[in-house]
C-alpha cells in the first residue's frame, strides 16, 4: 500500500543480444521519468486522470517504447496508434484506434471522453477530431524509428520464408517470439 | 504498449493505455489496449487497470473488467483478483502479458506471465521503484 502511480512500458521482445546494460538503464530511466512527471501532478493536487495522461505522454514521446513516437509498423509500413483512458470517479471513458496524426493519442482519447458524447472513435474520423480540437498534430515521419523499421523488415522476411516453406503467415505474425509489441 | 494507473488525493483512480499495436499487423487489427474493459478500466469501488500483452487473449477475457468484477462481486483483494486473472485465466488459454492495477487505498498489483515487461511504481513519499519482469 502507499502506491500512488504505476506505469508499464512495452519494450518488445527482450533477447540477450539486444538488451545491453545501457539499454536497460535507458528503459528504467524513462519509466522513472514518467513516474516522476505523473507524481508531480498528484503533488500539485491534480487528478488521477491528469497524472495518468502525463505519465503516458512521457512514454509516448520516448522512442524506446511501442506507443507514440517509436511505435511499431503495420504491414503497409504505417504507424497506427490506439489509446484509451478511464476515470474511476465518474465512470467516463474515451478511446481511439488506428489514428495516424495526433502526437499524443492518449490526449485525443481524453478529449473523446471529456469533449464529445462518444466513447470510442476510430481511423480518419478520430484524426479529424484531433485536428478540429487543435491538438498537436505531427507528420508520419515523426513516429518513424530505425529500430522498429528493421523489426518490420525482419518480420516480413521471416513470413516470406515461412510462406515459401508452407507456412501461413498468420501463425508467424501472432507467435509470441515475433510479437514485437 | 505503455500505460499508467493512479490514485489521487481525493481517492479517485484512473487508468490509461497507449500502443502502436503489433508489428506487421494487417486488416485494421486492433488489440485490447483501446477497448474499455479489455485493456483499460477504472472504477473507484474496485480498481484501475492497464494491460499489455497479446491483445487477442485480453480481448476475449475482458481482462481489465474481469479483475474489477472479481473484486466487486466476491470481495477478493486487488492482488488476488489480478493474479488469478493473469496467472490462471490468461495463462490457461495460452495468453501472455500482464497488467498494472491500483485501488483507491494505494494497493497495487503488477502480475505478468511473460518476460521483458518493464514496470515501475512510485509511493506517496516519492520513492521510485522500476524493474523488469524476467
Amino acid at each position: 500500500s502507499g502506491v500512488v502511480l504505476v506505469v508499464h512500458g512495452g519494450a518488445g521482445t527482450i533477447l540477450p543480444e539486444n538488451l545491453t546494460p545501457q539499454l536497460e538503464d535507458a528503459f528504467k530511466h524513462s519509466l522513472a521519468s514518467a513516474l516522476r512527471a505523473g507524481y508531480d501532478d498528484l503533488q500539485q493536487g491534480k487528478s488521477a486522470i491528469d497524472a495518468v495522461e502525463t505519465a503516458v505522454r512521457v512514454l509516448e514521446d520516448d522512442p524506446l517504447f511501442n506507443a507514440g513516437r517509436g511505435a511499431v509498423f503495420t504491414a503497409d509500413g504505417r504507424n497506427e496508434l490506439d489509446a484509451a483512458i478511464m476515470d474511476g470517479g465518474t465512470g467516463k471513458a474515451g478511446a481511439v484506434a488506428g489514428v495516424v496524426k495526433p502526437k499524443n493519442p492518449i490526449t485525443l482519447a481524453r478529449a473523446v471522453m471529456e469533449r464529445t458524447p462518444f466513447v470510442f472513435l476510430a481511423g480518419a474520423g478520430a484524426d479529424r477530431l484531433a485536428e478540429d480540437l487543435h491538438l498537436a498534430i505531427v507528420d508520419p515521419p515523426y513516429f518513424w524509428t530505425e529500430t522498429r523499421w528493421k523489426q518490420l523488415n525482419d518480420q516480413q522476411k521471416r513470413e516470406s520464408e515461412g510462406s515459401a516453406s508452407g507456412g501461413d503467415g498468420f501463425t508467424m505474425s501472432l507467435s509470441e517470439d515475433n510479437k514485437f509489441g | 504498449t505503455v500505460g499508467a494507473v493512479a490514485v489521487d488525493n481525493a481517492g479517485n483512480v484512473a487508468g490509461a493505455t497507449s500502443t502502436g499495436g503489433m508489428t506487421n499487423k494487417r486488416y485494421g487489427r486492433v488489440g485490447d489496449s483501446p477497448v474499455i474493459g479489455a485493456g483499460t478500466w477504472a472504477d473507484n469501488e474496485t480498481c484501475a487497470v492497464s494491460a499489455t500483452g497479446h491483445g487477442e487473449y485480453f480481448l476475449r477475457l475482458a481482462v481489465a473488467h474481469d479483475i474489477a468484477a472479481r473484486m466487486r462481486y466476491t470481495g477478493v483483494s486487488l492482488e488476488n483478483a489480478a493474479a488469478e486473472v493473469i496467472h490462471h485465466e490468461v495463462s490457461k488459454i495460452g495468453g501472455s502479458g500482464g497488467v498494472i492495477a491500483i485501488d483507491r487505498h494505494g494497493n497495487a498489483a503488477l502480475p505478468f506471465n511473460t518476460a521483458g515487461m518493464y514496470r515501475g511504481y512510485i509511493t506517496r513519499d516519492g520513492t521510485v521503484h522500476v524493474s523488469i519482469y524476467r
